[in-house]
């Protein structure tokens, strides 16, 4: 029996709509830890993580470690028929082919459930070791949401340099090229306003915007993102989930031929 | 040039 009781169910809402890009089918693994999810795109350049703690619910019962596949599309098509400020309850009994979404308003004047059939598959779950990142950059989620879309309208690459002067994000296309340094900037009003860069030393990696851009998707689930790149490993970009856990993306870098 | 990397050759498949 699984029962998680989610007030705010309007940050499952978006969880959805930022992963449902890049992969479509899933498995939603739920243990005592939380609520978690592993999946790579189809062509295993990309990855996505979540975890939605189990302290994070306002009611948590799982009696059982159980692993729900799901159409990502299709539960994404239910979750828009809860409204924003709706309580979302996740329900499935032990060896169902089905989960059920049950939305309640917050007068509890209407109370909705929404059946959906599972599907099994088979996934590849990566050991993504614990690394230590040669530079780490964190900025407001919309500053970087809107480098990677105007540069996406040059180029089709991304090249992330981190030096002592900052961040440059650059690209170059058919038309011409571009450059965005973001210098350190912690004297703002807000902490979530603030460009943050933890430098070990000079990285510089490149990336496919495409990915980076369907990250980018995540940005209404936090203010601030955390860049982590090191030369030799995929980059991580992480959405933190309030009070509750994360989204992070892993990027494979582009290499030199 | 470059060419896209695969996260495989980074993380190994548990």
């Amino acid at each position: 029996m699984l029962e998680l009781r989610l007030v705010q169910g309007s940050l499952l809402k978006k969880v959805l709509e930022a992963i449902r890009e890049l992969v479509n089918d899933a498995n939603f693994d739920c243990s005592a830890t939380g609520f978690s999810l592993q999946a790579m795109d189809s062509s295993h350049v990309a990855l996505v993580a979540l975890l939605l703690r189990s302290e994070g619910f306002e009611h948590y019962r799982c009696d059982r470690n159980l692993s729900m596949g799901m159409n990502l599309n299709n539960m994404a098509k239910m979750l828009r028929c809860a409204g924003n400020d709706d309580i979302i309850t996740i329900k499935a009994d032990d060896g169902s082919d089905t989960v059920t979404f049950m939305f309640e308003s917050p007068n509890q004047d209407k109370i909705a459930d929404f059946e959906m059939k599972l599907m099994d598959i088979d996934s590849e779950h990566l050991g993504i070791p614990d690394a230590e990142y040669h530079a780490i950059v964190r900025m407001p989620s919309a500053e970087f949401a809107r480098i990677c879309k105007d540069l996406s309208s040059i180029g089709d690459t991304v090249v992330i340099s981190v030096t002592k002067e900052g961040v440059k994000f650059s690209t170059a296309g058919d038309i011409g090229t571009a450059n965005i340094v973001c210098r350190q900037n912690k004297t703002v009003d807000k902490p979530e306003e603030a460009t943050v860069i933890e430098m070990q030393e000079p990285v510089s990696l490149t990336f496919a915007l495409r990915y980076m851009n369907s990250f980018t998707k995540a940005t209404p689930l936090s203010e601030t993102v955390t860049i982590s790149l090191s030369s030799e490993l995929p980059v991580v970009v992480e959405y933190k989930i309030a009070d509750m856990g994360y989204i992070r993306f892993y990027l494979a870098p582009k290499i030199e031929e | 040039d470059t060419k896209q990397g695969n996260l495989l050759a980074f993380f190994k498949k548990i």
